[in-house]
Order: structure tokens, then C-alpha cells, then sequence
């Protein structure tokens, strides 16, 4: 059987805000080490990879490895039923074709429990290849979804040039052009308000704002977002999820005609 | 103007 206790259901809750833009649905691959999911978007453009390790969760329980096909609409409609300081736990027997969610407030006078559907999905398993990136952007979440956002009033794309002085990132269109230029931070008081550019060799690529912005759905995960980019190889654009592990996108470059 | 690339290739089937 599978169980999995979580005191502040508030992460599910962000993890699903940061996925359901991009996926319909999903396999959630539970096992001893804890929640895998990893799938591409419809047009296999950008993919999605989450990990939750076993150690972040309050109780957790996995005898057989399993694998949850699950509607990420239908979680949502569950999930919104869940307030932010819930207990919550997710059960399912082995081999089952449900899995359940309870809602306990603080003080455990209201439970609450809902049986949800899985659905059979095919998704393949991929393998990530170990890449050594250029360059590894690392800058305050919040900023980075501003940047998306705002360029993205300026046309479809954001070409993202880093070099050891800094990065920028750049739009243009009907209206005109936009430059973003981030230095590296000199000196600030906390951590996750920090530039910091690891540079090998400076890279240009160039990707649809569209995409970056449905990442920036995880900005309340995590204060910190690392940018990872080189040449002709997707983009990842990671955000760490405290003591759980971390949810990655990747995202392929635009490409020159 | 430039299209957009797409993962396939990049990742292995397991």
C-alpha cells in the first residue's frame, strides 16, 4: 500500500499550480524514495520534472512501487477543497485504480476524504542526459517572473544572453524593443535575493515566452530560480522545493532559419 | 525568424 502524510498541504497545492498549465495529465510514480513525475507537454516541447523525495513527507509509506495516471483537472477540483493549513494524506492500496485524498484541519475537527479515478496513461520514461551547462544563471524567483512577464508584452520570444558581467534578456516587436540587464549581486543581506552567474563560455539562446511564463506558475515554491543554458541543448529552469527536492523544466531553444 | 525546436531527440526512451 502507498501513504502519504503532509502537514502543510500547501505544496501540493503549489506543485499542482506549477504543472496544470503544461499537463493534462500525468503519471505520478511513487516508490521508496518518494514521488517522481516527469512528462512533456502536447506539442513535446517543454518537459516537466518533479521530485519529491520520501524524507520531506511527515509519514510516508510505499511497499510496491506504483504508478498514479492521474487528471491533473480533476486533482485541481480536489486540491481546491483543501485549505492551506490541511493535514493531508494520500492512500492507495497496490495495483488500485483510485487513490485517496483526506483534508484534516489543524485541530482534527473536520476530515474530509475524496476518492479520485486514476486513468490508465502510456506515457514513456525518459532518460535526462548529464550535461555540463555554459552557463548557470541563479536569481530571485519573483524577478524572474516579472522579466517573463513583462517582455512578454513585447513579442512571442526572450533571447537570453549570458556573460560574465551579467545577463539580459531581451523581446522585440510591434511595439518596439525591451532589454533586461542583470549584474551579478555585490553584496546582499539574504541569500535568495542574490545574482549569481557561473559562466564557462557566454551563450545566446533564444524561447517562447509563452513557455517561460507558464513556469514562473512555481515561483511561490521556491524564493531562488537557477537558470541552467548552452548552445543547441533545452534551457532548465529549476526551482528547489525546500526539504522535498525540486521541480525542473526544460524548455528547447528557438532556432535560427 | 526562427521556429521552435523541440525536445525529442534530446531525451532517451527508457
Amino acid at each position: 500500500m502507498f501513504e502519504a502524510r503532509l502537514v502543510q498541504c500547501s505544496m501540493l497545492k503549489k506543485v499542482l499550480e506549477a504543472i496544470k498549465e503544461l499537463l493534462n495529465e500525468a503519471t505520478f510514480d511513487c516508490s521508496d524514495a518518494g514521488i517522481q513525475l516527469q512528462a512533456m507537454d502536447n506539442s513535446h516541447v517543454s518537459l516537466v520534472s518533479l521530485n519529491l523525495r520520501s524524507d520531506g513527507f511527515d509519514k510516508y509509506r510505499c511497499d510496491r512501487n506504483l504508478s498514479m495516471g492521474i487528471n491533473l483537472a480533476s486533482m485541481t477540483k480536489i486540491m481546491k477543497c483543501a485549505g492551506n493549513d490541511d493535514v493531508l494524506t494520500i492512500k492507495a492500496q497496490d495495483n488500485a485504480d483510485n487513490v485517496m485524498f483526506m483534508f484534516e484541519s489543524q485541530n482534527q475537527e473536520k476530515v474530509s476524504d475524496y476518492d479520485m479515478k486514476l486513468i490508465n496513461l502510456d506515457q514513456e520514461h525518459l532518460g535526462i542526459p548529464e550535461t555540463d551547462y555554459s552557463c548557470i544563471i541563479k536569481m530571485p524567483s519573483g524577478e524572474f517572473a516579472r522579466i517573463c512577464r513583462d517582455l512578454s508584452q513585447f513579442g512571442e520570444s526572450v533571447v537570453i544572453s549570458c556573460t560574465k558581467e551579467g545577463v539580459k534578456f531581451s523581446a522585440a516587436g510591434d511595439v518596439g524593443a525591451a532589454n533586461i540587464k542583470l549584474a551579478q549581486t555585490a553584496n546582499v543581506d539574504k541569500e535568495e535575493e542574490a545574482v549569481t552567474i557561473e559562466m564557462q563560455e557566454p551563450v545566446t539562446l533564444t524561447f517562447a515566452c509563452r513557455y517561460l511564463n507558464s513556469f514562473t506558475k512555481a515561483t511561490a515554491l521556491s524564493p531562488q530560480v537557477q537558470l541552467s543554458m548552452s548552445a543547441d541543448v533545452p534551457l532548465v529552469v529549476e526551482y528547489k522545493i525546500g526539504d522535498f527536492g525540486h521541480i525542473r523544466y526544460y524548455l528547447a531553444p528557438k532556432i535560427e532559419e | 525568424s526562427c521556429t521552435q525546436g523541440r525536445l525529442d531527440g534530446f531525451f532517451k526512451v527508457l
